[in-house]
C-alpha cells in the first residue's frame, strides 16, 4: 500500500 | 482517459439521470432507498473536497461538481419535495453498521494518514458498500420497479467498467490503486446478484 493514488480519478 | 473509463463515467452518469429523472416525472420516490442517496451524498462530498485543493482536468471539475449536484438534489427531491411518497417502513437498513466499519477502516488502511487522504479512503470505502440499502430495500419488498432495476444497472456497471479500466491502467501506465481496485471490486460483487437477476428476468421481480 506504498503507492499514493493520483486521484485523477472520479 | 480510456474507453472503459470514459465508460464507466457515463454509465455512473446515466444512473444519477435516471433516478433524477424517474422521480421527477413520477412525483415520487417510492422503491427509493433514502439511506443509500444519503451514503451517496457523504461518499462524493467527502471525496471531491479536493475540488478545493488540486486541479485535474475541466472534465474532472465538471463531473465531480455534477455528481455533487445531482446527488444532493436527489436529496432535496427525496426528503422535502416528494417527502410523502418516501418509503419509510422499507428503507431500515442500518447505515451505522456500514459508516463506523469504513471510518475506522479509512483510519487504519489508507495511503497516508492526512486528514483529506483518510476522507477520500473513507468514501472508496463507503461508496463500495452505500447500495447496499438499496438492495436490501428490494429484497424487503420483493420487487423493484423496471426504472429502477435500470438505476441499479447502470450504476451497477459503473464500477465493473472501472475494474476494466483499472486493469488497463496497470498494463498501459503501470498505474494502480491497491485501495480504489479492492473496494471496486467489492462494490462490484454486492451487484452480482442483481446483475444475475436483471438479465436473466429482463426485469427484475416480476
Amino acid at each position: 500500500l506504498n503507492m499514493k493514488s493520483e486521484k485523477d480519478e472520479l | 482517459m480510456n474507453v472503459f473509463r470514459l465508460l464507466g463515467d457515463i454509465s455512473h452518469l446515466l444512473a444519477i439521470i435516471i433516478l433524477l429523472l424517474k422521480i421527477w416525472k413520477t412525483r415520487s420516490c417510492a422503491g427509493i432507498s433514502g439511506r443509500s442517496q444519503v451514503l451517496f451524498a457523504v461518499v462524493y462530498t467527502a471525496r471531491y473536497l479536493d475540488l478545493f485543493t488540486s486541479y485535474i482536468s475541466a472534465y474532472n471539475s465538471i463531473m465531480k461538481l455534477v455528481f455533487l449536484a445531482a446527488s444532493y438534489g436527489t436529496i432535496y427531491l427525496m426528503f422535502i419535495k416528494f417527502k410523502a411518497s418516501y418509503d419509510h417502513n422499507h428503507d431500515t437498513f442500518r447505515i451505522e453498521f456500514l459508516i463506523l466499519p469504513c471510518v475506522l477502516l479509512s483510519l487504519l488502511i489508507n495511503h497516508e494518514f492526512s486528514p483529506l487522504e483518510i476522507l477520500w479512503t473513507f468514501s472508496i470505502y463507503l461508496e463500495s458498500v452505500a447500495i447496499l440499502p438499496q438492495l436490501f430495500m428490494v429484497s424487503k419488498t420483493g420487487e423493484a420497479e423496471s426504472i429502477t432495476s435500470h438505476y441499479l444497472f447502470a450504476l451497477g456497471s459503473y464500477r465493473a467498467l472501472y475494474i476494466l479500466n483499472w486493469i488497463y491502467r496497470y498494463y498501459a501506465e503501470s498505474h494502480y490503486d491497491v485501495i480504489a481496485i479492492v473496494a471496486g471490486i467489492v462494490q462490484t460483487v454486492l451487484y452480482c446478484d442483481f446483475f444475475y437477476l436483471y438479465i436473466t428476468k429482463g426485469i427484475y421481480g416480476q
